[in-house]
């Protein structure tokens, strides 16, 4: 059971850091495969997530904590997608780079997630 | 109703001083059913700090209570958290600037007015003083010196000849106060502005067995510091209420989520205690 | 199997940890204790090393830098210890920043190790 | 016998010149059954970089071919590794200062004088140059500046009325061709200093219809960078060898460990290419 817990934080880790690398590639080279990429990451990360509130203990911070970094992680990517439709290229360059750092965010968290597990 | 998850964010997780600091805002965090993360660098740096915080926002916390630190590098940081709606209070360094609802300290300027005064009542206008601070880059730290200088400058016999920077470790203290004395032997006088220099400085002191000449005045009350006062080490320290700070400002962030009106400026009290006041 | 794996790694990332937390309170408060925690989670490092290379695919590359990282770790402690009898205080205090950094690194590669796990 | 470990150190993992650094590398790991790693920041930051090298020393590695950046930042974590008795060699920019034992890349400066020559030739000394580099605060692209600025400051014709940083990125150079263009409407050309930078000068050209009379000479020969120049929106770029240089740095340090001399400059070649160049 533990092991499984363990591969749905990895998985749901892969699937933000894909959103992210779908999404930043998508606005440099525009290719409709990223885009792809970038959706479907982020299906993934739907799917994912209601297992998590299962598999997961609720009571847990770092678990609502974990939640709120995924929830302002898509935040930050569709604010990026709606400021590039419109060509506004301060805005989203400035949420691209938030986009990436709660990407990042979500790596380290899964991995604490991760040993916090293997440590109680 | 949810419970309110605040973040307090600390300058160093184990740091003694912080650790007073968690102390009392877990007392707060029991008489008012919220729930406190205690959350920050392993060591001192301001780039984790920032970091901490801005994962503390992408959290979506409730509130975040955190050291200000210095204006060109937090209030960026702080002002993000206000524009996303989530509350800012400052605490034991504060950073006016931003855009920070309040602040709940010591006076760090005039704890170093207080610590000016002692050194020239204690040593009767007349010495030459060696300042080991914390962190340059630190506001509360500039303030401790600024009022320092400010008190002591219109006193003729005394002089200040160095100042260091001791990363506010034990270590970084006593290697810089070695260093003032290889480069200023004729140093009467130390004068450390964050918790642990004056433990550092009087460890040098000893070694050099210059304890029964060398004045040495520090801050705050931590055991040890308390010891060296008893068994006349060190001269006079700096009191702060860390663990006020830690419950009060807990108090105030629930009182603004509640969208209650609270005071900018919270000083809690600072003093010089000498070894007269331990007995 | 896979589980037995990353409650060794994280072994072996604690004992790490508690390693340097022993030495720098030891040097600061010199409290046996503190001496006797130290030598404590070198003796558990000494015991989990060999079932590490037994347990990690060995051909890695991963495994080859961990081990290496550990062993820079122990070599930066030793340095710190005999620097701290000899009353060197430059050198022990250069030395414990460098014990810490590589506690850090190992941290950092454990989670890097569990992760590739999850991923393979 | 081992086999021995290098680690290949890039500016960035994911930047397109770098990931051809590192097919040359592949290569020469295939050729001398040699293991090489390469890790290094997923953005470029000079403190993931040094972290990285230090990393790499505490891992034992038995060689480090690392991007050289600047003197005050790389030297010291070059000297350690070398103190520790880790070979380093360094690979497209050079830290000529550091312990380093050899240097693989383009003489940056003259690179620099070889944009300046074509953009003379090209405008027929008449321009008003705008600069967008890669980083102040690195030592190739200052070297880049700094071969045009001395070539083209003997023709009264040619002025360079700004400079901004790209960061190494698309979206950077064209935030910072704009901004020049907002600040400077006159200018008539522009020098991009690293592998992105013409590509996002050229995006906001064409976004301005600038196309046909704005001079764009760029750095690197990425296959979008060609494209533009074939499809006419940049005029010229400055060519490099990556692949070489990575073939040959991991040959390099072969030879090191194996206590063989090298030579301590290795430049590879690098030329300006036109249109003309392409057919
Ligand atoms: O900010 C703290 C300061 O107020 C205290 O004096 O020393 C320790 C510091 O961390
Ligand atoms: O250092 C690299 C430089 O040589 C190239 O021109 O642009 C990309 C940089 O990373």
């Amino acid at each position: 059971v533990i092991l499984q817990r363990f591969f749905l934080l990895n998985e749901v880790s892969q699937s933000t850091d894909e959103a992210y690398k779908g999404l930043n590639a998508y606005l440099i080279e525009r290719d409709k495969k990223d885009l792809e990429r970038y959706e479907k990451a982020l299906r993934d990360l739907n799917a994912e997530m209601p297992l998590l509130k299962e598999k997961i203990n609720q009571a847990d911070l770092t678990v609502q904590n974990y939640e709120h970094l995924i929830e302002s992680f898509r935040e930050a990517c569709s604010i990026v997608m709606r400021a590039y439709q419109e060509q506004d290229l301060d805005v989203y360059s400035s949420h691209l780079i938030e986009a990436e750092k709660i990407s990042g965010y979500i790596q380290e968290t899964t991995l604490k997630l991760i040993q916090k597990e293997l440590t109680n | 109703k949810r419970t309110y998850h605040f973040v307090l964010v600390p300058e160093e997780m184990d740091n003694d001083y912080w650790r007073l600091v968690e102390k009392g805002a877990r007392a707060a965090e029991k008489d008012f059913g919220v729930t406190v993360e205690y959350t920050g660098p392993e060591k001192a740096d301001t780039e984790q700090h920032i970091k901490t915080i801005d994962m503390a926002i992408a959290s979506k916390a409730d509130g975040i209570i955190t050291q200000g630190l210095n204006e060109k590098a937090f209030d960026p940081i702080i002002n993000k958290a206000m524009q996303k709606g989530i509350p800012v209070v400052t605490v034991d360094t504060d950073s006016p600037t931003s855009e920070r609802i309040a602040y709940v300290g010591t006076d760090n300027y005039y704890a170093g007015v207080l610590a000016g005064k002692a050194l020239i009542h204690d040593t009767k206008g007349k010495a030459i003083v060696g300042i080991i601070t914390g962190r340059f880059d630190a506001s509360h730290q500039r303030l401790r010196v600024q009022g320092f200088r400010d008190t002591v400058k219109n006193v003729p016999g005394i002089k200040i000849v160095a100042i260091e920077e001791s990363k506010i470790t034990r270590i970084g203290a006593a290697e810089k106060a070695s260093k003032i004395l290889d480069e200023h032997p004729d140093v009467t006088a130390f004068y450390g502005t964050s918790a642990l220099d004056a433990i550092g400085i009087s460890q040098v002191a000893e070694k050099r067995h210059l304890t029964s000449s060398l004045y040495i005045i520090g801050f705050d009350t931590l055991p040890e510091t308390l010891n060296l006062i008893r068994t006349r080490k060190i001269d006079a320290t700096v009191t702060q209420q860390p663990y006020e700070m830690g419950y009060k400002s807990v108090a105030l962030m629930r009182d603004i989520v509640e969208k209650k009106k609270v005071p900018e400026i919270t000083n809690t009290e600072t003093r010089v205690i000498h070894l007269q006041d331990l007995l």
